[in-house]
């Protein structure tokens, strides 16, 4: 563990949490994407199967607990406590074009021919897409509401965090595994475009809107 | 490749 991988891990865990928090206190899930959160739900299942035959520490066992338990809770407020609020009109990204090519891609390209390790290969590959049916919302309402702009911005940031973690391992431990350092690089590419409004505007007292 | 990956990261 180092402090990249550290920080990565606590801003991941800060943007599921602000999510969660923000659906539950405005009783509201407007500006949110349904869609994504629905593949990030899918992501966590597929990624953390060896949840209780692969003990590694405590940490991780738990984060993992924490990440599957918060992602489902988000997905069921969204389609079911607070449906009424749900934006299912702009929501209409077509997650079947993000899971069907990385169920592909985690067939044809990956470490072992195992049901894990293609099922761990499909998360990675569908987690540095998942964001796009929520950057595809905020694109066609135009504007994000402040919180859910923070949310986006931990979120980013977890996986850049993690570039710089396998930066890190790669110089310090000679590790390095292409399938994630590709994804993840992937991943926080979708967000650049939303790093630079975040930062210009939203840091900046504004309210995020995206150019018309 | 039967390479057993033990994927210690989140």
């Amino acid at each position: 563990m180092n402090v990249f991988r550290f920080l990565g891990d606590l801003s991941h865990l800060v943007a599921i949490v602000i999510l969660l928090l923000k659906i539950w206190k405005t009783r509201s899930c407007s500006g949110i994407s349904g869609r994504s959160q629905i593949l990030f739900a899918i992501v966590f299942t597929t990624r953390y199967l060896d949840l209780f035959s692969n003990f590694i520490s405590v940490y991780n066992t738990s984060m993992k607990i924490v990440y599957i338990t918060c992602s489902y809770a988000t997905v069921y407020l969204i389609y079911g406590k607070f449906k009424a609020t749900y934006d299912f009109n702009h929501d209409t990204f077509r997650i079947e074009f993000l899971l069907v090519p990385s169920a592909i891609l985690a067939f044809l390209v990956n470490h072992d021919f195992s049901p894990l390790e293609i099922l761990w290969t499909f998360s990675i590959y569908l987690e540095s897409v998942a964001i796009l049916p929520q950057l595809f919302l905020v694109s066609k309402t135009g504007e994000a509401e402040t919180i859910t702009s923070h949310y986006l911005f931990a979120l980013g940031s977890y996986r850049l965090l993690y570039l710089l973690n396998w930066l890190w391992r790669y110089f310090s431990q000679g590790f390095y595994d292409l399938i994630a350092l590709l994804s993840g690089i992937l991943q926080t590419v979708l967000y650049c475009d939303f790093f630079y409004l975040y930062i210009s505007k939203v840091l900046k007292g504004k309210k995020l809107s995206l150019p018309a | 490749s039967k390479k057993n990956v033990a994927h210690d990261e989140l």
